[in-house]
């Protein structure tokens, strides 16, 4: 069918599609989807973000979209900022507090579609920022999109370990790739005295770096410019921090 | 049909079944679940949990419980520990990290089963814990059990007060009772100095009290001993500490 030729043509102008996973909610999944193509961006790679969060859809947020993407011939052009081409189900809602109150089967049927019918281009990156869990998204970003690989973001806290585990588990069945782990909010440093305070725990990026046998490709620690980027729509890579993106 | 009987037993025995609810994942749904059960519990009622994250079940950690429970007569007779009666699909699992990889219709069926299958004889409170988002869980709770209102949580940060519009939209859409937002992570205190650090912002509680015209019930810090309570299995309103849960 004409749909399967878009595909074809989608994943042969994208080198790598990548998925940004991690089993808990809150853990930085999206913050580390917006930071890691803002880092690829800022090293010459073309970059793409699908917002496959269908019922919490962070990225347009994270990046200050407020616009609606165009359609050109029933195909969605996606919205660049930063020189990162955008798409994501968030900018299909009216208001941007509206709820997309979808069971599975059209939350899967919506995401194979906003990948085929999006003008991606040719692209180095396509990250693919997953909601949490294990449902109807994840099992249809693994089962249907041409994916190279998965990247695991956990806190360091055993709540968040386990939950990355169950994604783990899941990303093994549908047989794709774990890239690697990145271990978020691992400590805050008091701006006062320097001092830094496990808030949430320590271990979790090492544990399941050695439980899946992976890389563990950063550590990344609690910071308030990074939320604050979250917040006013300007990745904080751009903000002249260097996110420790060792995960290129 | 016998089902239809059964869960109306298990409406007449439960005076009060209450969602908790924030829309985006990692803000505190769970914790605030276990501690809001174990105040209840502490001044008298009789209180029981049903974990309708089916993806990502935490309740079994956070109150530290490894064992798995009997089924008397094909009814599923909930775990007791420290007097709350919990019922969890975490329970059914053989690994704590394998995944549930279910799509919506499973899903669904199973949180209606968890409910109306599990013996949880005369109780004041039923808390029920919801995954992030508004898909098959959110739907389903708020369609198929006869709940008497939903707590909305939030975390002070634009991201999550967007995600948790959404949740109250979901609800009103569902025509479930909104009881009180509960601001969680509203601060941490710096052990050195006491000095307040806005980690993740301020203000999310008020901005939904207000969009919603609903009662801000609590404003519950970023505490160490609240993080450490949920790994150690010990909800930490039973570690001394009197969580403000103005909520009752
Ligand atoms: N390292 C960090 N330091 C401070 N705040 C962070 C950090 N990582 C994420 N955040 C904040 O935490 C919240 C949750 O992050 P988000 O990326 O939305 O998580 P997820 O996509 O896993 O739900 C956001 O407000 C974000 O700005
Ligand atoms: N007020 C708090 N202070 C410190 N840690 C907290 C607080 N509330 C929640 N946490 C921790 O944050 C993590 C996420 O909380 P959780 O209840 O699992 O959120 P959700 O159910 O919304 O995903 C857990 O590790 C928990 O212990």
């Amino acid at each position: 069918s004409s749909s399967l030729k878009k595909e074809k043509s989608n994943k042969e102008k994208i080198r790598n599609i990548i998925a940004v996973a991690s089993g808990k909610g809150g853990v930085g999944k999206s913050t580390i989807t917006s930071n890691l193509a803002a880092s690829f961006k800022k090293i010459g790679y073309s970059v793409g973000i699908l917002d496959a969060d269908i019922n919490g859809p962070n990225i347009p947020m994270m990046f200050g979209i407020k616009e609606r993407p165009e359609a050109i011939d029933e195909m969605i052009l996606p919205i660049e900022k930063y020189g990162i081409k955008i798409v994501s189900l968030g900018f299909l809602m009216e208001e941007e507090s509206n709820a997309i109150l979808w069971r599975g089967p059209l939350i899967s049927k919506a995401i194979t579609e906003l990948f085929e019918y999006s003008l991606w281009g040719e692209l180095d990156f396509l990250l693919v920022d997953l909601p949490p869990g294990t449902g109807d998204e994840t099992l249809t970003v693994g089962q249907s999109l041409p994916l190279d690989g998965v990247l695991i973001v956990t806190t360091p806290q055993d709540v968040s370990v386990v939950d990355a585990k169950r994604s783990a588990y899941a990303f093994n069945k549908l047989n794709v790739k774990i890239l690697g782990v990145v271990e978020n909010m691992s400590y805050f440093i008091c701006p006062e005295n320097e001092k830094e305070y496990d808030i949430f725990g320590s271990g979790g990026g090492e544990k399941i770096s050695k439980y899946l046998n992976i890389p563990l490709l950063g550590k990344i620690p609690i910071e308030i410019e990074i939320r604050k980027g979250g917040d006013i729509g300007e990745p904080i890579v751009f903000l002249n921090q260097d996110l420790k993106s060792s995960v290129e």
